[in-house]
């Protein structure tokens, strides 16, 4: 049986708005170490992989592993039907083929309960063994939502280079060509405002932007996000979720032959 | 040419 209970049930609305356009079908884990997914793309280009820890529930009650396949696209459409505000607990029982989602109302006058059916998925894992990044850039999520956004007006594919210099987003398309520097900048007020690059070698790297994009639809959840660069390896986009976990992208890089 | 491959040419699949 399990049974999870989500004080902050915005949180989940949000994750699920960040991940049900890039994948359609996946596997929600849960264990000792959290609630989590680890999905691919169908054109196996990226990867998405959350983790919410069970310290982040006001209840995490699974007496043994259990995975839940689900359709995101049906998650989201209940989802939806939840308050910004409402607490969210998830429950299944042992063997069942349903989900029931319970949205409460933070002054407990209004109780909705939604079942969902489950699905079997047949997901493989990849394993990410552990890099050495070359870079690593954070910087404000809305920064960057803005420059992909901006960029894919132009062209199709971002360029991201990490030099002393900054970090600099470029795309050439029909019309022409953009470019946007972002430079270390930790004279901010507030911390989440800072751009800080990390770079032990310059790195450059090739991304469709229309993943890129698709990513950016986290932002909701967190108000930084880090960029993990090496050369000939995909890059992790990562948005930290407060005190509970994270969701992070794996995006293979564009290769010139 | 520019080619997109996926991540299975990165990471071993379980």
């Amino acid at each position: 049986m399990l049974e999870l209970r989500l004080v902050q049930g915005g949180l989940l609305k949000k994750v699920l708005e960040s991940i049900k356009d890039l994948v359609n079908d996946a596997n929600f884990d849960c264990s000792a170490t959290g609630f989590s997914l680890q999905a691919m793309d169908s054109s196996q280009v990226a990867v998405v992989a959350l983790l919410l820890r069970p310290e982040g529930f006001e209840r995490y009650w699974c007496d043994r592993n259990i995975s839940m396949g689900m359709n995101l696209n049906n998650m989201a459409k209940m989802l939806k039907c939840a308050g910004n505000d409402d607490i969210i607990t998830l429950k299944a029982e042992d063997g069942s083929d349903t989900v029931t989602f319970m949205f409460e109302s933070p002054t407990q006058d209004k109780i909705a309960d939604f079942e969902m059916k489950l699905m079997d998925i047949n997901s493989e894992r990849l394993g990410f063994p552990e890099a050495d990044y070359h870079a690593i850039v954070r910087m404000p999520s809305s920064e960057f939502a803005r420059i992909c956004k901006d960029l894919s007006s132009i062209g199709n594919t971002v360029v991201i280079s990490v030099t002393k210099e900054g970090v600099r987003f470029s795309t050439r398309g029909d019309i022409g060509t953009a470019n946007v520097v972002c430079r270390q900048n930790t004279a901010v007020d507030k911390p989440e405002e800072a751009t800080i690059i990390e770079m032990n070698e310059p790195v450059s790297l090739t991304f469709g932007l229309r993943y890129m994009n698709s990513l950016t639809k986290a932002t909701p959840l967190s108000n930084t996000v880090t960029l993990s660069l090496s050369s000939g390896l995909p890059a992790v986009v990562e948005y930290r979720i407060a005190e509970m976990g994270y969701i992070r992208f794996y995006l293979a890089p564009k290769i010139e032959e | 040419l520019i080619l997109q491959p996926c991540l299975m040419c990165f990471y071993p699949l379980y």
